[in-house]
């Protein structure tokens, strides 16, 4: 899977996610990628976020939606309600993580998984990429 | 000049420095770059978020590394089945497409559902259609075939196991 989350300099935030799902997946098997709310959420109001793990898990938790609520309806800063969420995903027994993107200009990832493909860059000069956790 | 910032993904699962090559790392390191540096240069020069992440997402879906477009894995039955979707942040209009075999770039695909604005979600030959009278690029479907990915499935096939065992990495 692969994603992208962005904030332009107009202020407005877009996500986008593209897959080509699970190996040996039958029946017609979809995951959260192409899920609105799922896998993929913007909302100028919150963040935008994009997902990556195992897709069914985080189409019952609803992840990048319940993300995006939770930075629309309290005051938790954006990391902790994706951690979070990230660890509601563990806590039923899914693996994976989220990029995400505030109004505010911050780029976040949150992951419980040994590594996460991953890169970011900022107007104020930040520029990374990384592969594994504590990169 | 207001602020713009840019976060992307390749995928996330069991990847390990003791399972990568050094050569394996800096190739994914490099392509995730590249993907990033296209990105922020639409942002950079005004553009939108939207067009932001399509520049991401269509460059590493060019990537034979990667889960998604060309070096997609494999379903049970060796096809290649794609996904994507998008939305827009500021209207909340999105746009999404499942199961399609010959779409080089399925985002592009997800964004048309999105501009044409009347349903959000596509699926199969259906999607493809759309596709066909928007005019996005198709391909033969042996495209997005790469060995390691049908090396993955095969072993996967021939020991029982899951998915998980064969792939490093989610999504």
């Amino acid at each position: 899977t692969v994603g992208a989350v962005a904030l332009d300099t107009h202020g407005n935030l877009a996500a986008g996610t593209s897959t080509g799902g699970l190996t040996g997946k039958r029946w017609g098997r979809i995951g959260d990628a192409p899920i609105i709310g799922a896998g993929t959420y913007a909302d100028n109001r919150s963040c935008a976020v994009s997902a990556t793990g195992a897709g069914e898990y985080f189409i019952r938790v609803g992840v990048a939606r319940e993300i995006c609520s939770r930075l629309r309806l309290t005051d938790l800063p954006a990391q902790t309600a994706a951690d979070e969420v990230m660890a509601e995903v563990k806590e039923l027994g899914g693996d994976g993580g989220v990029i995400l993107v505030t109004p505010a200009g911050d780029a976040l990832f949150s992951f419980n998984t040994p590594g996460m493909y991953r890169g970011r860059a900022t107007s104020e000069g930040m520029r990374e990429v990384a592969i594994f956790a504590g990169e | 000049q207001q602020r713009w910032s840019l976060a992307i993904h390749g995928g996330a699962g069991v990847i390990l420095r003791e399972n990568m090559t050094p050569e394996e790392e800096a190739s994914h390191k490099a392509a995730l770059a590249a993907a990033l540096d296209a990105g922020s240069e639409v942002l950079k020069t005004g553009g939108t978020a939207l067009d932001a992440v399509e520049a991401v997402i269509v460059r590493l879906e060019d990537d034979p590394q990667f889960n998604a477009g060309r070096g997609a894995v494999f379903t049970w039955d060796e096809t290649n089945e794609l996904d994507a979707a998008i939305m827009d942040g500021r209207t909340r209009e999105a746009g999404a497409i499942t199961g399609v075999t010959a779409i080089k770039n399925p985002i592009l695909l997800a964004r048309a559902v999105m501009a044409d604005g009347r349903h959000v979600f596509l699926s199969g030959a259906g999607a493809e259609t759309f596709a066909k009278d928007r005019g996005i690029e198709t391909v033969d479907p042996a495209y997005f075939r790469t060995e390691r990915r049908l090396e993955s499935l095969k072993r996967m096939k021939a020991n029982a196991l899951s998915a998980l065992d064969v792939d490093h990495k989610f999504g």
